[in-house]
């Protein structure tokens, strides 16, 4: 299964965007 | 019939799903959006909110009888009625892949090739220039799909509808110029049926297509 | 009663959840996941297949009536009884909420973590340090909601035990050792109460929680 998960596509970046749209509209709040 | 109140802050795609589906179902809705029922920062940190939404996330959902919710699909779902759920297994099960490939499929290059544009996030070219490809490809299974259909499914707007659209309206306004989306007349015939209709248009006003492609804002 | 094929690769942790709501609903499952039904990066590829499933992802699920659905949530929705689904539109939107969460919120640090320990993925040290605490997170927030229940919605096993555990089993199996999970003793009793369900059982095997962090494997 390991060499399968490889072609998993993940956000792995998902809780930096996350953090990144919550700056953004704390900032216009 | 549900009714509450819908935290969030103001220009929130993610909250426009559960606001245009309230518009359809006839859910009363309040949103809290703005000081004092509601401050992005503030009131999402207090105890009390905590305690009804441990993530802190918003869009967050608390009906008049105090059921909460987070979540914004499973808000939207709460606040359908059974026209946008699907009336079958079956057209509920489509509903759900496609709320599903909005999340999964359309959000993260959306969000690595929008954000640059909005100021939100650090340009980066490479990550960029992969996003185009990958809305490229979801722009064309989309288009496919709506080839020969007027919905995503069934013959009606449905919660696939809202939560896809929902979920494209910064691509379509600040990125997907006419060159780019030329090649998915289908997609924008839709995307454009859809934001029309008067229950998506109460809610988000006019939604204009971009004429250019937004480029990075320093 | 639905019935028909669910393509996958063996041990897809996203085709268990369908895998799973079939054994409680009683739907018959056909899973093609080695050759000659199903060979990953092949037939996934062909023609045939890319019509049906236009991602060319797996899960896919073809019912013997033709139907076809992409997107795991879709599936396992399909595949499940009323019971799984919940039975009024509160629970099903509890169901939706925590589906979401294990998608939204545990499969990105989970992966992130675990995926360097399995030697798939270039280890970094910072971004695994902040993984473990969106995982911190997460399981906080499922440790407070489950002081006070044994499963996740209701009184009994739904869609979102099955989604979530399925999300956590990597995560179990592979890093979180007896020191990192013991102040969340509420989700590793549900955890074992999920898996040690005879559905479940029939589905993973033995889940064995895992005595020692993996760390990197170079």
């Amino acid at each position: 299964a390991v060499d399968y998960f490889v072609q998993e596509k993940i956000w792995f970046d998902k809780p930096r965007y996350d953090d990144a749209e919550r700056h953004f509209y704390e900032r216009i709040n | 019939m549900a009714a509450g109140t819908l935290y969030t802050y103001p220009e929130n795609w993610r909250a426009f799903k559960a606001q245009i589906a309230a518009q359809y179902s006839g859910a009363r809705l309040k949103v809290a959006s703005s000081a004092p029922a509601f401050t992005f920062g503030q009131t999402n940190r207090t105890p009390a909110f905590l305690n009804n939404f441990p993530l802190g996330k918003v869009p967050a959902f608390q009906g008049d009888d105090g059921f909460c919710l987070f979540e914004s699909n499973a808000i939207a779902h709460y606040l359908s009625n059974e026209a946008l759920r699907g009336s079958s297994p079956q057209a509920q099960s489509q509903v759900l892949q496609w709320v599903s490939f909005a999340d999964a499929e359309i959000i993260p290059p959306a969000s690595a090739w929008v954000f640059p544009t909005l100021g939100i996030m650090q340009f980066n070219k490479q990550a960029t220039e992969q996003a185009k490809e990958e809305v490229k490809k979801v722009l064309s299974v989309l288009n496919h799909h709506l080839n020969t259909r007027t919905f995503l499914v069934g013959e009606r707007v449905s919660l696939a509808d809202i939560s896809v659209a929902c979920s494209m309206i910064w691509l379509y306004k600040q990125v997907l110029e006419p060159s780019f989306r030329q090649p998915f007349p289908n997609v924008t015939r839709w995307f454009q049926t859809c934001v029309n209709q008067p229950q998506f248009k109460t809610v988000l006003g006019e939604v204009k297509l971009c004429d250019k492609m937004a480029q990075f804002d320093p």
